[in-house]
């Protein structure tokens, strides 16, 4: 009987907003993203473009692999090297109307998806604590 | 009606088994700790002693955090420090016959959970992942 609620709550609801969402922009190097990411404690952050769009991820494991050489990590690489050359862009999107059962599948396999609006213009993300608290409160067992 | 299958699951049937954990040893220096956990790819692993019993969890943003100077990551330093130093011991511990709702519980907070047995024996780990497919498969909305 409860599940009646839980199809209708909307990412809206659920996302961290984008103004409390750690990122870096488009054209920064890799040695700014890994000090946002260290002083942060996020694994991984969102990659905005000058226009707020959506364009990719980067994370620690990404960054470090970049630097490293066969004897030791080359940190001094770390400025040389743009967001872009290391981000993924395999993270999915979602509109803020998505419904939950979609929101849901979409966390299985990635610890936050990028909300998005029809011109990519990024408004926040969905976490999967996010999806786990709201199932946590719907499962009366 | 589909709770009640989920409500009978046990740890045992959702968690990654001990033999395919990347892991690093009590004693380690957090130089190894870095390369097992950008190699693997994780962002975090359990710490196991030599008896391998669960003593805590490392990741790479504690590691980082640990060698920040003014200027630069002193990498030097990673060779110096042992991963103890660094590693985290609030990561919650499961008994693997552990019901299904407190495990989901216990996942709001952390993105996985160590599964112990009574003498504080590793026996593997429990993923939000897990636990995501398995609220995925009994969820018909
Ligand atoms: N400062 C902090 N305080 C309390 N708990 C913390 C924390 N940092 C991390 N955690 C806990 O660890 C989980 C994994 O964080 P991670 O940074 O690997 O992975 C995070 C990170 O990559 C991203 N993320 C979350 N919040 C963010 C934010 N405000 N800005 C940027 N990225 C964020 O979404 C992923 C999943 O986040 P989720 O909340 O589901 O899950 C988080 C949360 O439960
Ligand atoms: N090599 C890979 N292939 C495919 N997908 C990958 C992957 N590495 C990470 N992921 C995906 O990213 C999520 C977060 O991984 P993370 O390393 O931050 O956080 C991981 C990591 O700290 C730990 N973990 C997972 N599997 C592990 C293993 N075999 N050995 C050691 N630690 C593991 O548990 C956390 C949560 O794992 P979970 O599976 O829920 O969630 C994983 C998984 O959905």
């Amino acid at each position: 009987i409860e599940n009646m609620d839980i199809k209708n709550i909307k990412v809206s609801e659920l996302m961290i907003p984008a103004e409390k969402v750690a990122h870096v922009q488009l054209g920064n190097p890799i040695e700014h993203a890994l000090l946002v990411l260290v002083q942060s404690g996020y694994s991984s952050v969102p990659v905005l473009d000058p226009s707020y769009r959506f364009c990719g991820t980067i994370g620690k494991t990404a960054i470090l692999k970049s630097v490293l050489g066969i004897e030791r990590f080359e940190m001094e690489l770390l400025s040389q090297r743009k967001v872009e050359e290391v981000m993924r862009t395999d993270i999915p999107s979602l509109h803020k109307d998505t419904d939950f059962l979609t929101c849901m599948k979409t966390v299985i396999n990635f610890a936050f998806a990028c909300v998005v609006d029809e011109n990519g213009s990024f408004e926040g993300i969905l976490t999967r604590r996010a999806i786990l608290k709201q199932v946590n409160k719907h499962m009366y067992l």
